[in-house]
């Protein structure tokens, strides 16, 4: 497998998914 | 503790380089009647002291066993249970002197905390939750998690205790709008969860904020997956899984634990291991537990295996004993050691 799979990598994923979900 | 009783090793896998070991530590035999159905190992403070206890739980018994110097253990505590039997223990972490266990028939109706009154040291239980509760998971810094109902009646709660085991406080999480297998907490990041659902996703919430963050589609070759434990690592989860429902195949045998990363930025997903039982073992995926970076299963033909998840292969087996087929796996939480039980309530400790 490769990491290419699973596209762009975000280390800020946690903050970054937080601000876009609705409260 | 030094091993003074026999010692059973590894089984050297395939082609396994590095065999791991056990080595029986102690054991005892829960003289309970009824059925063995869980054990764990959690901290308990008797006169100032804390030590490292094991509860065992029979179908309507939950006893706290302490250690004695000379690796024997003595039963200190029991709670017993006439109209509901215990389906498992529920340990939650960082909470000393309380047990969380949940009980019910085929599927759990009940979920009550087990403690001692400061006073008399008397035996005492709380119902914390009752209704039809899907899954349940005590999480760091004091918090147990439940989901109840299912589909679109589902609610999804966290109940955070006092140290002491005492007053709580409650929060929601947003509910999926499937119904939730089972929950894991996610190393390396305290402040999210994971749950796996019937329909073969992965969710994934913020519990400070109770948001629900993402949905994540993995393979559905092996449908009901458990996720056991989550790590964050360079932007990645990293997930264990293991597959009760699998069926055997020719190539690989029975899948025990499959170890997935996903991007939940993207939500894609890459199987990186699949963890299957070594040439000549038989059996498919009974129940397990997952510690740092080492799988342990019981399998339906009574053996115990376990997987190096760094290493990539099974590192050691350990056949039935006495004749009576292993039927618990625990690692235990207060140290590195494994514990094993057999349904007539024989529990044996081992270092790994």
């Amino acid at each position: 497998c490769s990491t290419a799979d699973l596209g762009p990598i975000s280390l800020n994923w946690f903050e970054e998914l937080s601000s876009e979900a609705p409260p | 503790y030094s091993t003074e009783q026999t010692e059973i090793t590894d089984l050297p896998a395939c082609d396994s380089w590095n065999p791991g070991s056990l080595h029986l530590v102690s054991k005892f035999k829960n003289p309970s009647s009824s059925c063995s159905v869980d054990v764990s190992a959690v901290w308990w403070e008797r006169a100032g002291v804390k030590e490292p206890c094991i509860i065992t739980a029979c179908e309507d018994v939950v006893s706290l066993w302490k250690p004695l110097d000379t690796l024997q253990w003595e039963k200190v505590h029991t709670w017993q249970f006439t109209e509901v039997p215990v389906l498992q223990i529920v340990p939650v972490p960082d909470v000393y002197n309380l047990i969380c266990v949940a009980l019910g028939n085929l599927e759990i109706r009940e979920i009550r905390a087990l403690l001692c009154s400061s006073g008399d040291e008397s035996e005492k239980q709380v119902l914390l939750k009752s209704g039809n509760i899907k899954a349940v998971l005590g999480l760091t810094k004091r918090r147990l998690v439940s989901s109840i109902g299912t589909f679109c009646n589902q609610q999804i709660q966290i109940m955070t205790f006092a140290e002491d085991g005492g007053s709580k406080d409650e929060q929601l999480l947003m509910p999926p709008d499937e119904t939730i297998l089972t929950f894991a907490e996610v190393q390396g990041m305290q402040d999210a969860l994971l749950g796996t659902t019937t329909v073969n996703n992965i969710v994934i919430w913020n519990l400070k904020t109770g948001q629900l963050l993402k949905k994540v589609h993995i393979d559905d070759s092996y449908q009901a997956s458990i996720c056991h434990r989550a790590y964050s690592e360079m932007g990645l989860l990293f997930v264990v899984l293991s597959h009760p429902c699998a069926k055997e195949s020719q190539a690989f045998g029975s899948p025990m634990f499959q170890l997935l990363v996903i991007n939940p930025k993207t939500a894609q997903s890459v199987r990186v291991l699949l963890c299957c039982l070594p040439q000549g073992q038989a059996g498919r995926f009974l129940e397990g537990d997952v510690k740092d970076h080492i799988a342990a299963a019981v399998l339906t033909s009574g053996t115990i295996a376990i997987w190096d998840l760094l290493l990539g292969h099974c590192t050691a087996v350990l056949p039935p004993v006495s004749d009576q087929n292993w039927s618990l796996v625990k690692w235990s939480g207060t140290d590195s050691h494994l514990l094993a039980g057999q349904k007539d309530g024989n529990i044996f400790i081992y270092r790994y």
